[in-house]
């Protein structure tokens, strides 16, 4: 089955069948640069004995035979190293976290979880905001209430001035002063009937 | 073995093409909500923060604020006072002057007979 | 090519999203505190 190792690519930077590719295409290109340079040589020296009956085309033939058996021998070693550096080098462990990840060791949050956190900050803010709207209106109240004590006090005042008028005037008491006068005109009344009376 | 693998690539491919745009939309959306709260912010810091008031119902002063009296009504009541003082004065105005006049007069018819 | 650029925002993409939330919790914030409601006295004839 096919495994994408998709979390030793997110520590490495690449996933490791990438990197064996690459191991693998690197020591492959060295193996026919060196069969190239053997060639080289085997020609060299065979040009050094021109009776020999080995013509350049065996020379090449043979290397490509040679290549052959090296690269199946290469195959063959390289597979093993690659499962080998796939397990246990370019491997991580199922029970490591990388550190990215570590935040979720401890305090998994589910969607929902994530969905009443959110759910629950608005509210706050929304009651926040309300809270201060009540402040604020409660501080519009308070000017209503200076407005209106202020002109109840003008009432008191005014109420005040009549009483200090009657005072300067002589009358503390309204009902008093106007019992006393209605008692007096009720004496003079009498008064003038009896002179009424004597004049008559 | 081959078709398998080869399904099960292509169902990778899928799903990590789909990973990636997921990743995408939300960093997006999250760079989107940055940006608008920036803006929120520098409108908001313009008006100097004023903004329309909430709702009171809920909050802890709802008892207080729903059960505010009419200022209005509490001083318009008060006509009321200055209507009757406006009487009583009226009245006492009125018999002080009989009281005056009968005085004037009693004053008068003594005169005249002395 | 796509393992890698999956993978690579599995671990970038995570700072950025953070980065951009604490930008935007901190609007909202600072938001709160600028906030100042208008609540208007009723005019109280006389």
């Amino acid at each position: 089955s096919v495994n994408p190792m998709a979390y030793e690519a997110q520590f490495f930077g690449f996933t490791p069948q990438t990197c064996m590719l690459r191991v693998y295409i690197a020591f492959q290109d060295y193996l026919f640069e060196m069969m190239l340079v053997v060639e080289s040589v085997i020609l060299k020296k065979l040009d050094g004995f021109p009776n020999a009956k080995i013509s350049a085309f065996q020379i090449r033939k043979s290397t490509e035979k040679f290549l052959l058996f090296m690269k199946e021998h290469f195959d063959k070693l390289f597979g093993k190293m690659e499962e080998v550096l796939l397990q246990l080098v370019l491997n991580i462990p199922k029970n490591v976290l990388l550190p990215e990840d570590k935040v979720h060791e401890q305090y998994p949050y589910t969607k929902e979880q994530f969905q009443a956190l959110q759910d629950e900050i608005d509210q706050l803010q929304q009651r926040y905001k309300a809270e201060a709207s009540a402040g604020q209106a409660l501080l519009a109240e308070i000017e209503e209430q200076k407005t209106v004590q202020a002109e109840l006090e003008k009432i008191l005042q005014w109420f005040d001035g009549l009483e200090n008028i009657c005072r300067a005037h002589g009358t503390s008491n309204f009902k008093e002063s106007f019992a006393f006068l209605t008692q007096n005109s009720k004496k003079l009344q009498g008064v003038l009937k009896d002179v009424e009376k004597k004049s008559k | 073995a081959l078709d398998e693998s080869l399904a099960q690539i292509k169902e990778y491919i899928t799903r990590f093409t789909t990973e990636c745009q997921s990743w995408d939309q939300l960093l997006l959306g999250y760079q989107k909500s940055a940006e608008e709260m920036s803006r929120h912010l520098e409108e908001c810091k313009t008006n100097q923060g004023y903004a329309e008031p909430q709702n009171y119902l809920g909050t802890s002063q709802a008892k207080v604020l729903s059960s505010k009296p009419d200022y209005q009504k509490i001083l318009d009541d008060q006509g009321e006072v200055f209507t009757c003082m406006e009487l009583v004065l009226d009245e006492l105005q009125q018999a002080v002057k009989l009281l005056q006049a009968f005085a004037e007069d009693g004053t008068q018819y003594l005169r005249g007979l002395s | 090519e796509l393992i890698v650029e999956t993978t690579t925002k599995r671990k970038q993409w995570p700072k950025k999203i953070l980065m951009h939330a604490i930008q935007t919790m901190k609007g909202e914030q600072e938001m709160l505190k600028l906030y100042q409601p208008i609540v208007t006295p009723e005019e109280i004839r006389s």
